[in-house]
């Protein structure tokens, strides 16, 4: 009634994608609104929306 | 919150195996205590997403019953579909019966092509379950399958170590932790969470002062919280901002970080040295060191939540009771 699961320790999603240089496309693609964020701070209010998408 | 889930998987880094029908087909699935769904691609997912060598082929599995049920999950520019089903499930030689589970058949990006898992087992409450049906655990506990209603985690540091991780179903193993096991109720019984008494940085003790809720999530690797708290931790351990929302510290300087970070659960204080809260990671012949605190803003009716990734629980051996609603923490 004890059951043992063995896990394996592998590198995660973000560290390949990093080693491959795709960190920065699949932000993009999966955070949107992380990157609005940036793009608010660099553009003040009142300049056109720059939304992704 | 669906988008926040699956943006998560990318830092989960410990996998373990699964079955699904007859005959069995395998997957790796990532143990996540911060949901409740099981879920594997599917044999008709036909975008580029799904191009996995490991997919449900509900057409082969002569106990498959289709539920005929679709769920929808948005996040980021996508939008991930599925159907439901329930099948026989088998988790380290222990069989449960008519198991619900999502197969997904439409997954925008390539994102998942990176893991080295197939899909996920969710061992949260089943409040959080976006299906109908019992999540796994339930379903365990409701066909009698373990002793104890405990499930526990002891997750390695080492890659390659023996063994790299382990979880364990029904109850605990004591060779891996040392005794006592400190006990914190369950406060929402949905993620498995709990009150942090407070967060101490460097002898201050500016987060959290009268307290605040965290869930204890094996499928994450860091330790998040509120953006302002965790760019002030920032600040305090000399961390400076990347353009990806992490923060890299000088990996020359990490036998010079003398600071130590305390949570403080139920009471007990739990510490993480700069070695165990950093992250190293290779990128090709450079050494990268990343603050193992991020900024993730989760707010539940309890307020802010933080979250104790693989950061906190590769050193501390945790405990899931569902049987008293509680979680135990003991040195791993």
């Amino acid at each position: 009634a004890l059951i043992r699961v063995p896990l394996r320790k592998v590198p995660t999603i973000r560290s390949q994608l990093r080693s491959e240089g795709l960190l920065q496309d699949f932000l993009v693609e999966n955070r949107p609104d992380m990157f609005s964020r940036r793009y608010a701070q660099c553009f003040p209010a009142g300049t056109p929306s720059l939304r992704l998408g | 919150r669906s988008s926040e889930k699956i943006y998560n998987f990318m830092d989960a880094q410990y996998y373990g195996d699964i079955a699904l029908g007859t005959p069995e087909q395998n997957f790796s699935v990532v143990f996540d205590t911060g949901s409740s769904d099981l879920w594997v691609p599917s044999a008709y997912c036909v975008t580029e997403a799904c191009a996995l060598p490991k997919r449900f082929k509900a057409f082969k599995s002569t106990s498959f019953l289709h539920d005929g049920r679709q769920f929808g999950i948005n996040y980021g520019s996508g939008h991930l579909l599925g159907v439901m089903g329930r099948d026989y499930l088998m988790v380290a030689g222990m069989m449960v019966k008519r198991q619900e589970f999502r197969e997904s058949v439409y997954e925008p990006g390539t994102a998942f092509l990176k893991a080295r898992f197939d899909g996920v087992l969710g061992l949260g409450y089943p409040a959080l379950a976006e299906i109908l049906g019992n999540p796994v655990f339930d379903n365990m506990l409701a066909q009698n399958l373990l002793d104890k209603p405990i499930f526990s985690f002891y997750l390695s540091r080492k890659l390659n170590g023996s063994p790299e991780g382990e979880l364990l179903l029904g109850g605990t193993d004591e060779r891996l932790y040392d005794l006592p096991i400190n006990w914190l109720p369950v406060t929402a019984k949905a993620y498995w969470q709990i009150k942090i008494d407070s967060v101490v940085v460097q002898g201050v003790n500016p987060f959290c002062p009268h307290g605040c809720q965290a869930i204890v999530d094996t499928g994450t690797s860091l330790i998040t919280g509120p953006t302002d708290d965790i760019l002030d931790i920032q600040q305090l351990i000399g961390a400076t901002p990347t353009n990806f929302g992490e923060f890299i510290v000088d990996c020359a300087r990490l036998s010079n970080f003398p600071q130590h970070q305390h949570f403080v659960l139920g009471g007990k204080e739990y510490t993480l040295t700069s070695d165990q809260y950093i992250r190293k990671e290779m990128l090709g012949d450079r050494k990268l060191c990343f603050s193992g605190f991020q900024a993730v803003d989760m707010i539940s009716s309890e307020g802010p939540l933080w979250i104790l990734g693989d950061v906190f629980l590769t050193q501390y051996y945790s405990i899931f009771d569902r049987g008293q609603d509680r979680v135990g923490f003991a040195i791993a």
